[in-house]
């Protein structure tokens, strides 16, 4: 799941 | 964005901003850990490196650019400005850099999501956010007197963690898949570590009395 890795915060 | 997520960067903006204003106009970093302010200089260092290859928002870019430059500004002014650096408390602030930097970088090359370079230094900015505060709150403990603004500082870092804790429990019932172990657990880990100070932080608060803590 590559979304996962997307660190979307700070 | 939910609204414990949008309230947790604010407060850890106003963490910074209260800082940076004491420093600034106080000309003053008497009770703050140089040590603390170079590991979160670490920390946003390790943790933006995607800054120019992945873009989530301009909000996202912002705040990063701004944490980054901050914390590298509150390094210098302590370290340099020849007037802020003369009240840092160097005698107090002993702790080691090395001994929380290197149990994170192994923690990360071992307990990551993917052995990627940057996944694993995302993961080691992670681990060292979570024990980065340990000097700044050694340092209170051994200062008598804690100064408002000082207080006020860790108070708000504090309530980011807080926030972002709820973030993370709003977000895992309305995402789909959305599961983080690391950084819950970090993140756990590292909000705990404020309870000491903000339970008596409140007792000072209650009692309008200045803030100290027990040796």
């Amino acid at each position: 799941d590559e979304g996962k890795l997307d660190h979307d915060e700070l | 964005m939910n609204i414990f997520r949008f309230s947790g960067d604010m407060t850890h903006l106003m963490s910074v901003l209260v800082l940076l204003l004491k420093i600034h106009t106080i000309k003053s970093c008497a009770g703050i850990s140089l040590k603390t302010q170079e590991l979160y200089a670490l920390v946003f260092l390790a943790r933006y490196l995607d800054i120019v290859t992945n873009f989530i928002s301009l909000y996202n870019t912002i705040m990063k650019l701004i944490f980054l430059g901050s914390s590298f500004m509150i390094v210098w002014y302590i370290r340099r400005h020849r007037i802020v650096r003369r009240s840092y408390d160097k005698e107090h602030d002993t702790f080691r850099h090395l001994f929380l930097v290197l149990p994170c970088f192994i923690l990360a090359l071992l307990i990551n999501e993917r052995s990627a370079f940057k996944e694993i230094m995302w993961t080691f900015s992670l681990y060292l956010e979570a024990v980065a505060i340990l000097p700044q709150l050694v340092l209170l403990q051994r200062t008598k007197n804690i100064d408002n603004l000082t207080g006020q500082y860790v108070f708000f870092l504090g309530a980011y963690r807080a926030l972002y804790i709820c973030n993370w429990i709003y977000r895992y019932f309305t995402e789909p898949h959305y599961v983080h172990w690391i950084t819950w657990i970090s993140g756990l880990v590292q909000t705990l570590l404020y309870a000491d100070f903000f339970y008596y932080y409140f007792n000072s608060w209650k009692n309008n009395v200045k803030l100290q803590l027990p040796a």
